[in-house]
């Protein structure tokens, strides 16, 4: 473990935090995408399928129920409680979000680590959390006034993977033999995806003004 | 298990 990994762990944990706030105090998923909180569950589902196999550490086993939990408890939210539900907008998040799991199906069958159950689903959910917040960032863009928990919420989001990527770094310098392509190309792809986010998300920070994406 | 690559990352 290394600074920019916890680092990048507790940005993760906190942008799940703030989701929760943000739905369970204030009774409102308004500007949160449905779909992206779904890929994100599937994400968890297939990456932590060795939960019960492989015992790492308490923190890792306890950061993966975490992950699952919150959700799969997000998604039950959004889809069956009688009042978030109700501020969920579903025409206008309208992203197709299963034509993103046939390709990372696909690309994961073809390149993975090993050719085993477990470990075509570990590849599978990297690649699907790289374009898992595309549904979400497509939303941002018809919402016309963002909230603060959503803009710090996706911001969160994109931060946590932007410290792996750090975090790989280090780890590469200071672990012999420490390569792994799937995560770090994964990973690199995840990040740039949110590069106009921050960059809008930094200039209305600079100038206090609200959060806006161009159309 | 040998073999099967370990990740320790969430």
């Amino acid at each position: 473990m290394n600074i920019f990994r916890l680092a990048g762990d507790m940005t993760h944990l906190a942008s799940v935090l703030v989701l929760l706030l943000k739905i369970h105090t204030i009774k409102s998923c308004a500007g949160i995408s449905l779909k992206t909180q779904e890929l994100y569950a599937l994400v968890f589902a297939t990456r932590y399928l060795d939960i019960f196999t492989d015992f790492i550490s308490l923190y890792n086993t306890t950061m993966k129920l975490i992950f699952l939990g919150s959700s799969f408890s997000i998604v039950w939210y959004i889809r069956n409680h009688k009042i978030v539900s109700r501020s969920y907008d579903k025409s206008q998040d309208t992203f197709r979000h299963y034509f993103l799991i046939i390709p990372c199906l696909l690309l994961a069958l073809l390149v993975n680590e090993k050719f085993t159950f477990k470990e075509v689903m570990w590849a599978f959910s990297i690649y699907l959390e790289a374009v898992a917040i595309l549904p979400q960032l497509v939303l941002l863009q018809r919402t016309r006034n963002i909230d603060n928990l959503t803009g710090q919420y996706v911001f969160l989001l994109g931060a946590y993977r932007a410290l792996y990527i750090l975090n790989w770094i280090y780890r590469y310098f200071t672990e012999t033999h420490y390569v792994h392509w799937i995560t770090w190309v994964s990973g690199l792809v995840q990040t740039l995806l949110y590069a106009d986010f921050f960059y809008y998300y930094f200039e209305s920070w600079k100038n206090n003004k609200k959060l806006q994406l161009p159309a | 298990p040998l073999g099967e690559p370990m990740h320790d990352e969430l």
